[in-house]
C-alpha cells in the first residue's frame, strides 16, 4: 500500500 | 499599472492549458523582471510555477510590484476569444480590480481590433518556499515522449515508479490487471544529436501518481523537450523551457506504508 504525501512535508512557507 | 505585449496569443492559451485542471484561481505577480505564477493545487499534492520574462514581451512595462487574482476559467474563455497567431495585449491599473486584453489581427481585408476586459479577485494565497535542491538524477527527453509514457502506463495503474539506475530510466507501473515497464537507455548517438540524456549521481527509485504527470504533460505543446529532476524521497520536478519563460511542477511522491 503506498500513501501519497503532500509538499508541505518538504516545502516551508515563504 | 500593466502593459504586456505577446507576439503570440498561443503562448498564453498552451499556458492556461496546462496549468487551469490544477488550479483554478491564481495570483499572476507581475514586477519589472517579468509575470511570475507559483499555485498549488487544492489537495497540495502539485505545485506549478510559470515565469514569464519581460524580455519575452514585444513589448513590457510594469512600474511597480502587481498582484493580479485571476480565476483561471475565465481567463480561459477570454482567451478562446483570441486566434493563436493574435498580438495579445494586457493591461492593469495600479489598483488590479480590471484586465483587460486586446487582440490584434491582420487580415487581408481588414485589421482586426478586439476588447475584453475581466474581472480580478482578491486571492489570499500561502506563498511556499522551494528549496534550492542538488538533484541526484537529472533527465531530458522528449516531451513527446514523455507524454506518450505516462498516458500509456495511466491506463494500467494509479502510480508509476520511476527508477533512474546505470541502465537508464525505467517507468513502471503495476496495475490490478495489468502491469507495464518501459526503459529508457542512455544512447551514445541520441544524446550525440542532443535527443535526450541522462546523468545520475546515484540511483533514484521514487512513486508518483500518474493523474499528476498526465496533467503536467499537457505542457508538451509549449516545448519539445521536459526536464526530471529526482532525488529520493524529494519531490520531483518536472520542468518545460520555452523562449519566453518557463512552466515547473512540483510533484509530492508517495511512500510505503
Amino acid at each position: 500500500m503506498v500513501r501519497q504525501q503532500t509538499l508541505g512535508k518538504f516545502f516551508g512557507k515563504g | 499599472m500593466l502593459e504586456a505585449k505577446l507576439s503570440e496569443a498561443a503562448l498564453l492559451k498552451r499556458l492556461l492549458d496546462a496549468v487551469k485542471e490544477l488550479v483554478s484561481d491564481a495570483n499572476f505577480e507581475c514586477n519589472e523582471e517579468g509575470i511570475q505564477l507559483q499555485a498549488m493545487d487544492n489537495s497540495h499534492v502539485a505545485l506549478v510555477s510559470v515565469k514569464l520574462y519581460a524580455s519575452g514581451f514585444k513589448r513590457y512595462r510594469c512600474d511597480r510590484p502587481l498582484p493580479l487574482g485571476v480565476n483561471l476559467g475565465s481567463l480561459t474563455k477570454v482567451l478562446k476569444c483570441a486566434k493563436d497567431d493574435d498580438i495579445c495585449t494586457l493591461k492593469a491599473g495600479d489598483d488590479a480590480d480590471i484586465l483587460s486584453l486586446t487582440y490584434e489581427a491582420k487580415s487581408a481585408y481588414a485589421d482586426r481590433i478586439a476588447e475584453y476586459e475581466m474581472k480580478l479577485m482578491d486571492i489570499d494565497a500561502d506563498q511556499l518556499g522551494i528549496p534550492d535542491t542538488d538533484y541526484d538524477a537529472s533527465v531530458t527527453m522528449p516531451s513527446s515522449e514523455f507524454l506518450r509514457i505516462v498516458r500509456d502506463l495511466s491506463l494500467l495503474g494509479e502510480s508509476v515508479r520511476i527508477e533512474v539506475s546505470k541502465e537508464g530510466i525505467r517507468f513502471v507501473s503495476d496495475g490490478e490487471a495489468a502491469n507495464g515497464n518501459i526503459l529508457i537507455k542512455q544512447n551514445a548517438e541520441a544524446s550525440g544529436k542532443k535527443k535526450g540524456s541522462i546523468e545520475m549521481n546515484s540511483a533514484v527509485t521514487l512513486t508518483f501518481s500518474l493523474k499528476y504527470l498526465v496533467n503536467f504533460s499537457k505542457s508538451s505543446s509549449l516545448s519539445k523537450k521536459v526536464q526530471l529532476m529526482m532525488s529520493n524521497d524529494v519531490p520531483l520536478l518536472v520542468s518545460y523551457a520555452f523562449n519566453q519563460g518557463h512552466i515547473r511542477y512540483y510533484l509530492a511522491p508517495k511512500i510505503g506504508d
